[in-house]
């Protein structure tokens, strides 16, 4: 049974595109079911970019109000953060590969695109509200996939985040309440102009019986890996990244702090209450940094004391 | 025309991969793995340096290449001390707003 | 692994943690101080 998820029914996807449930409803996709295969190939090329972004599609089919993404491959683009269409480059690629797909029996369609965000979390950029847009008016249904892959290792878990964008002009009726997540100062501009134009899924992830029996095989080698890999000593240049943004957001609350105490009388109650959440925002941040590093220190002592302290 | 440059490229690629996992290679190690003179491959390694694809120094006295970036550890000090600088600041402006 | 060299690396990532820690909990109590100045302010009108 957990394997029939994994049954593409022609019949019904081709019934979705006639029915067409989300054109009235821009809020009408709220869940993501991703595969684990999918997830993996992600991940692995978004780390593989290292510090530059990279993209690529997702293939799958639709389910009521999910979307079930059971595969994913890689596009030949980088730096999709710094260029308007990135995937214009990849054009060609994308259409070869999905001819090829049918012609060996793969009957799912691409149903969005994943990039990553090395650094600086999971949220979309202006050009990724604008690049979705455009995918949402000619090739519903399409999901944004965003992978961090630097804070998916520092974090120890995988950093992602589905969106889609509300058309021009529409008002959501409720304010969608997102989990925080800290940005960096040069971003959060972008971030904060375009952040209502879109709205997060709920992300779950499934695999098959053969995914299971072979992850199983594999859990040794994990446990090899994990103890004796060491985040601490291979995530410092991004820790020393966070730490100076963070001294950057002090100076900047700092001045504003000092702006506001002069001009007290002028100041309105609203900024006031701005400034001190800036203060609260980077505490917060200070603590996130603090108890990732806490974590990878605790992961070296514990083998520092049950490896190193064996007296034979 | 282009053997040479390609020959460079080959063996820069191979170089990188192979000093990759060390912090200190003997140059004669080097030179067995590459087949190449010892002077060639010091050759190489100053134009990788110079060209910032390899982080390290060359200590021509014992002939050896020192891999990795020796300021590494500076930049998490220089973000604490920057750190620290601004909190220090912002103590001060949060006193002066008591007085 | 028993050596001098690890050791000290060790110890040296662990100080670092040990004040990375100690200056966030100074910006907490830095925030937390502002804020209880800004409430005294408006309870004197001192401004």
């Amino acid at each position: 049974s957990s394997d029939s998820i994994f049954f593409y029914d022609e019949a019904a996807q081709a019934r979705f595109q006639r029915e067409q449930p989300w054109a009235d409803n821009p809020d009408y996709f709220k869940r993501v079911k991703i595969s684990a295969l999918a997830l993996l190939k992600m991940v692995v090329h978004a780390r593989s970019g290292g510090t530059i972004e990279v993209m690529g599609l997702m293939q799958g089919k639709i389910d009521g109000d999910a979307f079930i993404v059971m595969d994913a491959f890689a596009l030949p683009v980088e730096g999709t953060e710094t260029r308007v269409n990135a995937q214009a480059d990849a054009n060609e690629y994308m259409v070869e590969y999905s001819q090829t797909n049918k012609l060996v029996g793969r009957l799912e369609n691409v149903v969005g695109w994943y990039h990553s965000h090395p650094g600086y979390g999971c949220w979309l950029s202006g050009i990724d509200v604008s690049t979705q847009l455009l995918n949402q008016r000619f090739q519903e249904p399409f999901l944004a996939v965003v992978i961090d892959p630097t804070r998916t290792v520092s974090a120890g878990k995988v950093e992602i985040g589905a969106f889609r964008t509300y058309p021009r002009g529409y008002q959501p009726p409720d304010e969608p309440v997102s989990e925080y997540q800290t940005i960096p100062l040069s971003k959060i501009d972008d971030f904060g102009v375009h952040c209502k134009q879109y709205y997060a899924l709920d992300i779950t992830y499934f695999k098959s019986s053969l995914d299971c029996h072979l992850l199983d095989l594999l859990w040794n080698k994990y446990w090899v890996n994990t103890l004796s890999s060491s985040p601490l000593l291979g995530s410092g240049d991004y820790v020393a990244g966070q730490i100076s943004d963070l001294a950057e957001k002090i100076e900047r609350a700092e001045s504003q702090l000092a702006h506001s105490h002069l001009g007290s009388f002028i100041v309105a109650p609203q900024k006031k209450n701005e400034e001190e959440s800036q203060l609260t925002k980077i505490t917060r941040d200070s603590a996130k940094i603090t108890v990732e590093q806490v974590h990878l220190l605790m992961s070296q002592v514990i083998k520092d004391i049950l490896f190193n302290s064996v007296r034979l | 025309n282009y053997i040479e440059d390609l020959l460079k490229n080959v063996r820069t690629q191979v170089l990188l991969k192979l000093i990759k996992p060390y912090t200190k290679i003997q140059i004669p190690f080097i030179s067995k793995e590459l087949n190449m003179p010892k002077k060639d491959i010091e050759e190489l390694l100053v134009s990788l340096i110079l060209d910032n694809r390899i982080h390290g120094h060359i200590d021509q006295v014992n002939r050896l290449l020192e891999h990795g970036d020796r300021l590494k550890g500076i930049e998490k000090s220089t973000a604490i001390d920057k750190w620290n600088t601004q909190l220090t600041t912002l103590y001060q402006t949060v006193c002066h707003q008591v007085c | 692994i028993e050596s001098e060299k690890f050791q000290d690396d060790f110890l040296m990532e662990y100080n670092d943690t040990l004040l990375v820690t100690y200056l966030a909990m100074f910006t907490n109590c830095s925030s937390t101080m502002n804020e209880l100045v800004d409430k005294f302010n408006t309870a004197y009108d001192r401004h």
